[in-house]
């Protein structure tokens, strides 16, 4: 997190004033947004925010195009959403919103108010932007589900850094995972895939991009690559086949061309030809050679030929059988270079799927360059 | 790939780099002796971004630019 180097309100009572309204939304829906966007922030400190409906308020919201007055004029559609000022007298703490965009109450279709202007008190309040790509004050918009939001740890941290905590008695929220850190080397990648020479290693709701000349693999959230993808996923692998990324959760496939979902997805994990009482896919990996796509399920995994968009015949296999000394429960699976990448754990066993040979064992953050 | 980066897009850049990581104009020696202060602001943006820290503008680091944010600076304040 950053701040604003340490502005803040000297009071934990502010008000605030609607001074217009976005067609875009009923005025209810807009009222809505602004106070639970009020609301993230008062549950986690000592600050309470009262709503006034003339004069001067600490916190004063308007909706505006172009240049408005205040020397930092909007750009029309999408590029600059809103903006907001650093506590003080005057224009401090106001927040601004860009009436070219789009806004929703809670659908993916624009933005959704909820989460621009909560990001925007954050600045009211006096946060600066955070480079943590889980973090609601990141500067880049993306949607999350404003019914299950859930303030990050980082944004926490910041405001409490300047205000405190709530010292109110209130029932325990729920408390958001961290952002995963790829150099934790206890953790637990979900999935491995390719895509089109990148290397894409999957936790909870990111994933980090690496390729060959990357000094850092770029951490983003699955989401903002693939807005209707699911996260926490079980298992994800690149077709060359079909130029396509898969991704598994529980019972269910997606299937991605570039950015878009594929038609028809998602489907039952028996479209692919796996048994109906298949519950998940462990892991999948898609072979170069034989152009066959490896599924782990349990301690067996299947082999599915991508041309023939069959299952092969003879199959489940036992994992330990073809892959010698993987004797635990696999976790992600990918190809890289001709060498076979299968995880387990914390650790990266490196094979040679042609003669099942183990090469090596590496540390899962071998690829992520810690 | 930097072939597909237009004119246009080198012009957005800038300007990205002036609104949120406050880039100025230079001028005089500091200039004449090849230093660049876009580069500079470029790989500052990459930094934060997580991106390849190139100093040069290539397409992913312009699809960055161009996805939907907040119009306040990047600039980082101590924390």
């Amino acid at each position: 997190f950053s701040t604003f180097g340490g502005f803040k309100w000297e009071k934990n009572s502010l008000t605030y004033r609607i001074e217009n309204y976005t067609p875009d939304m009923s005025a209810a829906e807009v009222d809505d947004s602004i106070e639970r966007a009020l609301q993230v922030w008062a549950q986690v400190t000592p600050l309470r925010f009262t709503r006034i409906y003339n004069g001067i308020a600490d916190i004063m919201i308007s909706f505006s195009r172009q240049a408005h007055g205040d020397g930092y004029p909007f750009d029309g559609p999408g590029g600059t959403l809103a903006h907001a000022f650093a506590p003080s007298t005057g224009i401090g703490g106001d927040a601004h919103f860009d009436d070219d965009e789009d806004f929703t109450f809670s659908s993916n279709r624009g933005y959704v108010l909820f989460l621009v202007a909560a990001h925007e008190f954050g600045h009211s309040l006096g946060l600066s932007h955070s480079d943590d790509p889980g973090a609601l004050m990141y500067p880049i918009y993306s949607f999350s589900n404003p019914e299950t939001f859930v303030l990050p740890q980082d944004d926490v941290n910041g405001i409490q850094s300047l205000y405190g905590a709530n010292e109110d008695p209130v029932e325990p929220r729920p408390t958001a995972p961290p952002t995963p850190n790829a150099c934790d080397s206890t953790m637990t990648l979900d999935a491995v895939a390719t895509l089109r020479g990148e290397m894409l290693f999957f936790k909870d709701s990111f994933f980090w991009r690496s390729y060959p000349q990357s000094a850092t693999p770029q951490q983003t959230r699955i989401t903002n690559f693939w807005p209707n993808a699911p996260v926490n996923i079980d298992a994800a692998y690149e077709s060359q086949q079909s130029d396509r990324v898969l991704l598994f959760k529980g019972r269910q496939v997606w299937a991605f061309s570039g950015y878009d979902l594929v038609s028809g997805y998602p489907k039952p994990l028996s479209s692919l030809g796996l048994p109906k009482t298949t519950k998940k896919v462990d892991a999948a990996l898609y072979d170069v050679a034989s152009r066959k796509t490896l599924f782990f399920v349990g301690s067996n995994y299947y082999s599915y030929d991508e041309a023939k968009e069959t299952m092969d015949e003879g199959f489940p296999k036992r994992v330990d059988e073809t892959f010698s000394g993987m004797s635990g429960k696999v976790t992600a699976a990918f190809q890289y270079r001709g060498f076979t990448y299968v995880y387990s754990g914390p650790y990266m066993f490196e094979y040679s799927l042609r003669s099942g040979r183990l090469f090596r064992v590496l540390r899962n953050s071998y690829f992520l360059r810690c | 790939p930097l072939s597909q980066i237009n004119q246009q897009d080198e012009s957005f850049a800038k300007n990205y780099l002036k609104t949120f990581f406050n880039l100025t104009e230079e001028s005089g020696p500091t200039v004449r002796r090849g230093f660049n202060p876009a580069a500079v602001k470029l790989m500052e943006m990459q930094r934060f971004f997580g991106l390849q820290i190139t100093g040069t503008l290539d397409t992913d680091t312009l699809a960055m630019m161009k996805k939907p944010r907040c119009g306040v600076s990047d600039q980082k304040v101590a924390r």
